[in-house]
């Protein structure tokens, strides 16, 4: 595994130089806000982005190494949380609003006009606040992405030959970038008892993630179903895939 | 690899070897 020939430091470099552009909108959200104008530029936000993370996860050492059906099932599970940590660390620095692209941030209020989204907003919004509080570095969010990406699921495809190599494979890397999140937060100057305090915080606020993304989920399903917005595509393809694991 | 499984917009765009993003 390449992960496990690279020293921590040099595998967060790696993880930093795989991070996706920013991605923008390109167009007004159409005025008024209105659900479906709103849920048509965060789906086709979340569209483009996840085009770009697929590069992103090919990029991270060791991901190709696993067997493709594996590298599909992890995307397939992970996807919302990622989209949605990528929203958190884009809106530290504007409290009280969502910054979903430079040229889409919205507030409380314009997200309102979306059925049901108020609650996920405002859990958005409270993660959001807790990484501001605590300071949420850029090599410990790169670190947080990569392991939400190799935690997405336990249960990889069957446990025999290649793929039970590929599942011993994911626990490596797993262990890799914990080493890596480990050292960034050794670089902070805290003594060890801080240390394992913060490393405490950080991973815990992973499970809010996935609660944030299961919730996510079904509303953006809840939507397709109600037709307020045509879902295409890979968007309409990870939707349903994590709807089929979920079951 | 079930047929289902290959037809994957997400399956074909991790196997090709150029960027996804000149895909889309």
């Amino acid at each position: 595994l390449v992960s496990a020939v690279l020293s921590p430091q040099e595998l967060i470099s790696r993880i930093i130089e795989a991070e996706p552009p920013e991605t923008y909108l390109m167009k007004d959200v159409k005025r008024p806000f209105t659900e479906a104008n709103v849920m048509m530029s965060l789906t086709n936000l979340a569209d483009k982005e996840l085009v770009h993370m697929i590069t992103w996860a090919k990029k991270i050492p060791g991901f190709v190494e696993l067997s493709l059906l594996d590298q599909v099932h992890l995307l397939e599970c992970c996807w919302l949380e990622v989209l949605m940590l990528g929203l958190m660390w884009r809106s530290v620095d504007h409290p009280g609003k969502l910054m979903f692209s430079p040229d889409l941030i919205l507030s409380r209020d314009e997200g309102s006009c979306v059925q049901g989204f108020v609650e996920i907003f405002d859990m958005l919004l409270a993660a959001t606040a807790r990484f501001r509080e605590l300071q949420l570095q850029k090599e410990e969010y790169v670190c947080l992405k990569a392991l939400i990406l190799f935690n997405s699921n336990l249960c990889l495809s069957s446990s025999e030959g290649e793929e039970l190599q590929s599942r011993t494979k994911v626990m490596r890397l797993l262990d890799s970038v914990t080493d890596a999140l480990v050292w960034a937060i050794s670089k902070t100057g805290l003594s060890f008892q801080q240390r394992s305090t913060r490393q405490a915080r950080l991973l815990m606020l992973l499970s809010h993630i996935r609660h944030l993304s299961n919730k996510g989920i079904d509303h953006l399903h809840c939507m397709k179903m109600r037709n307020v917005v045509p879902l295409y595509d890979l968007l309409l393809e990870m939707l349903d895939a994590h709807i089929m694991h979920g079951s | 690899t079930s047929l289902k499984e290959k037809h994957k917009i997400l399956h074909r765009l991790l196997q090709n070897s150029t960027s996804p993003v000149d895909l889309a």
